[in-house]
C-alpha cells in the first residue's frame, strides 16, 4: 500500500464522519441528498460482496465494514429517525436516481471482464460510484445552501478520488502488469464532476467576495 | 490477474 492509497482512504473515512457527524450531533441532514447516500449504501453493498469470499488485509475488511456501517446508518437517520427526517430536503432532492442505477446494471452487463455474478456486481459497483453523487449536487444547485459541514464533505469526497488517481499512477508505474481499464475511466469520469463542481463553487465564492 | 489485484482497493 502506498502513501496516495492510505490518504486516499483516510480522506474518505473522514468525509463519511464529517456527515455521520453532523448528522447525529446537530440532529440535521439539510442540504444532503438522501438519493446520493443510497446510491453509496448500493455501491458498498454491491462492491464489498467478496467479504465473504476474498480476504486482503484485516485493514481492507475492517474498511469494508466501515464504508458499509456509515452509508446504511446514515440512510437510517435520514429516513427513519424523526428528528433529522424533518430537516431533510424532500421538495428539493427529486433527482430519479433509479433511472442512475438501471443504467449502471444494464451498461455492467455489456460492458465487464468477466461474466460472472460477482464480477458483474462489481463493475456495476463501480460504475454507479462514479455518478453517485450527482443527486447532491444537483441538490446543492437547487437550495444554494451550502454549510460548511455539507462542503468539507463533498471536498473530503473529491480529495479522496483525486488521491486514488495518484495512487494508480504510483501503482502503474511501480507493479508491473497493473492495468485497470474500467476502474481508471469510472474513477476519472467521477473525479471529473467534482473538479468541474469545485470549479463552479470556486467561482461563485470568488464573486461573492468582490461583492463584499 | 489483471482484475484480482485492482480488487485490493476499496
Amino acid at each position: 500500500m502506498n502513501i496516495f492509497r492510505l490518504a486516499g482512504d483516510m480522506t474518505h473515512m473522514f468525509s463519511v464522519l464529517v456527515l455521520l457527524l453532523k448528522i447525529h450531533t446537530i440532529k440535521s441532514c439539510a442540504g444532503v441528498s438522501v438519493k446520493t447516500q443510497e446510491l453509496y449504501a448500493i455501491v458498498f453493498a454491491t462492491r464489498y460482496l467478496d467479504i465473504f469470499t476474498s480476504f486482503v488485509s484485516i485493514y481492507n475488511t475492517f474498511m469494508k465494514l466501515v464504508f458499509l456501517g456509515s452509508s446504511f446508518s446514515i440512510v437510517w437517520y435520514m429516513r427513519y429517525h424523526k428528528a433529522v427526517h424533518r430537516t431533510y430536503d424532500r421538495e428539493q432532492d427529486t433527482f430519479r436516481h433509479w433511472f442512475l442505477v438501471l443504467s449502471c446494471l444494464l451498461l455492467a452487463l455489456l460492458i465487464h471482464e468477466k461474466f460472472t455474478f460477482l464480477e458483474v456486481l462489481w463493475t456495476f459497483s463501480l460504475y454507479l460510484e462514479a455518478v453517485a453523487i450527482l443527486p447532491q449536487l444537483v441538490l446543492l444547485q437547487r437550495t444554494r445552501n451550502i454549510d460548511n459541514l455539507t462542503g468539507q464533505y463533498i471536498f473530503l469526497l473529491g480529495g479522496y478520488r483525486g488521491l486514488y488517481i495518484l495512487n494508480w499512477i504510483y501503482r502503474y508505474f511501480t507493479e508491473p502488469h497493473f492495468v485497470h481499464w474500467i476502474t481508471w475511466i469510472t474513477g476519472l469520469v467521477q473525479t471529473l464532476l467534482y473538479a468541474d463542481f469545485f470549479y463552479y463553487y470556486f467561482l461563485s465564492w470568488k464573486n461573492n467576495k468582490k461583492l463584499n | 490477474s489483471s482484475q484480482s489485484d485492482s480488487k485490493d482497493e476499496l
